[in-house]
């Protein structure tokens, strides 16, 4: 119990790293830097884990006094380094942009396009979603009472550009 | 492997039987405040076996389409979502159809390749194409994904322990 | 006691439902409607207070099973029916938008614009601010480590338009 | 009445004084992820007399700037927030400075137009131009918008009840 533990936190524990800096850097600035602790090295089980997330520039928050942009990124780091060494096929995400600036829109909507899992997600911002394979466009048709669907394929269209 | 497409019959907004796909490597779900989109989110968890009370605070019967005048203890539809799962490594295509329905009497039921079989069988199914429903740590719903960043201490070391 | 909290329900809840309808009411289609009811109509401390909002075209929904920006409507709406009450001298708001379409974002910008309270709100939607009065810009200043402020009077450009 | 300006001094993320403002009937405050948009959120509730622990998470002391390097227990600032509240509609012009500070020793004080107040008389004259602290019915924090949607029963009542 404690081997697959320890493989499974060690793996996702290196992960979280570079995966963090890179979702946090921008153009001309250096990405920040994340932890992953174990309270009670000796015996995992009997601590808790700790999570820590430092934006670039900044030192030793916790995490609760992150704005509300920079608690989403971490929150995403810490999923897709978890999606790292669990490999689930796909990964839904529903508004998970609700909090991000245009910067970190445009950084978390490259690292899904850049990334080898696929992924669904709905959102709000074009800004995000320019750069999906296809879309999926929901529409309310009152009359029949009934959510309706269109899809859209954005590869077609990028195509007949080049 | 990843998801080619989806079928949602008279799931929450969905009437009647509306097909979903083909999805790519990364797709968008995109629309007005209240068209469906989060309603496809629920389609999807419940699909892979979440259970309905993680669902916005739903019941079994809360997840089947009504009309605005209908009374939701006299409905008689069967509501049913299907996924289409496809892996191109393996040897010779695999495709597994997951899908999992709600009847009239408000049963459920599970099939996979149109094969009934019990609810941890189809966990079971699940769990071989690393879906882990439980866990569901390979989905972020609505307006949760701030408290992702704030679990912190044994909760922490129970979701790794999950995954591990 | 009772005679001044049910002053204050009854003007309440007379304000919501016009408040409400004229938050969703979107180009050609009518808004939704909203009610606030007491439990107990006798001993209206006895029982708790029940608020409903009912989307354009929706019925009878409980508020939990409404969707993101259905929800954030209902909730300014209350908001603002309760202001037109308790009259504060100005209000201010934190990201209300950041679950709202494009659409939505259009009615509650106008909808401030046009309040005759005072109103401060943070907002990352351009397509929200742009109706602003005027503009506090923030913007970290990493070598002094400090947040900066940048003040636009959006009045000046309105004139100089005209 | 209204908010004319205000000024922030070792406040959260603002090192030394920072005046903000003219504010005016519709002010907007825009700015990327981090740059301080909530903490100057937070420094309108501080001067508006509500609680340090409503604003995430925070002890008295988390409040007053200190840099990344600085150890939080041996910060020698004093911090403080001064609104100026301007109504014309009374006859002559009524302004009104509220100032609450930290001393360097963690001590709170408040003021009003530069003279030293108790807590009490404070959240008196706030009442005085319709301020609720307590209630705090106009301020919505991130996040929490939604579930200003979802109170209802007696949580609902007891919020009427403090309202009037
Ligand atoms: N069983 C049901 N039958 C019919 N309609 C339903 C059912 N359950 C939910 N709905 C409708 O679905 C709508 C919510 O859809 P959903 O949450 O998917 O919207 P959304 O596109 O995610 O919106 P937002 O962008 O605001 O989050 C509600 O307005 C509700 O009326
Ligand atoms: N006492 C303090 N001293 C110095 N800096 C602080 C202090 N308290 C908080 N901060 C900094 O303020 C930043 C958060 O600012 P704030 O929450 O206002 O951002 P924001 O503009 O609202 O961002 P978002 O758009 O992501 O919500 C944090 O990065 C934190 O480092
Ligand atoms: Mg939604
Ligand atoms: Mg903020």
């Amino acid at each position: 119990r404690k081997e697959k533990f320890m493989e499974c936190f060690q793996k996702v524990s290196a992960a979280i790293g570079p995966v963090y800096s890179r979702l946090t850097a921008n153009t001309g600035a250096d990405g920040g830097s994340a932890y992953l602790d174990l309270e009670d090295t000796e015996d995992p089980f009997n601590g808790g884990i700790k999570y820590t997330a430092m934006p670039p520039a900044k030192r030793f928050r916790d995490m609760h006094l992150l704005s509300g942009g920079e608690k989403t990124l971490a929150a995403m780091a810490l999923l897709f380094a978890v999606q790292a060494f669990q490999r689930p096929p796909f990964m839904v995400l529903d508004e998970v942009d609700a909090a991000l600036d245009a910067n970190n829109v445009r950084a978390l909507s490259k690292y899904v396009e850049q990334a080898d899992c696929q992924t669904i997600v709905i959102s709000l911002k074009d800004r995000f979603f320019v750069r999906a394979d296809a879309l999926v466009g929901v529409w309310k048709n009152k009359p029949q009472e009934t959510s309706s669907i269109l899809t859209l394929d954005l590869q077609k269209y990028q195509e007949s550009v080049q | 492997g990843r998801v080619h497409e989806m079928v949602v019959e008279n799931f929450k907004s969905y009437h009647d039987r509306v097909r979903i796909g083909p999805f790519k490597k990364f797709t968008c779900i995109i629309g007005p405040n209240g068209s469906g989109k989060s309603n496809l989110m629920d389609a999807v968890s419940f699909v892979l076996g979440v259970q309905a009370r993680q669902l916005r605070g739903e019941r079994l019967r809360d997840l089947v389409y009504r009309t605005e005048k209908e009374d939701p203890k006299k409905n008689q539809r069967t509501a049913s979502v299907e996924l289409t799962y496809v892996d191109d490594a393996v040897e010779g295509d695999q495709t597994l159809v997951f899908r999992r329905l709600i009847t009239r009497s408000g049963e459920a039921k599970f099939q996979v390749n149109n094969v009934n079989v019990s609810q941890a069988d189809y966990h079971k199914r699940l769990e071989g194409i690393n879906i882990l429903s439980k866990v569901r740590n390979f989905l972020v719903f609505q307006g949760d994904v701030e408290a992702t960043a704030q679990r912190q201490g044994k909760d922490l070391t129970a979701f790794f322990e999950q995954i591990s």
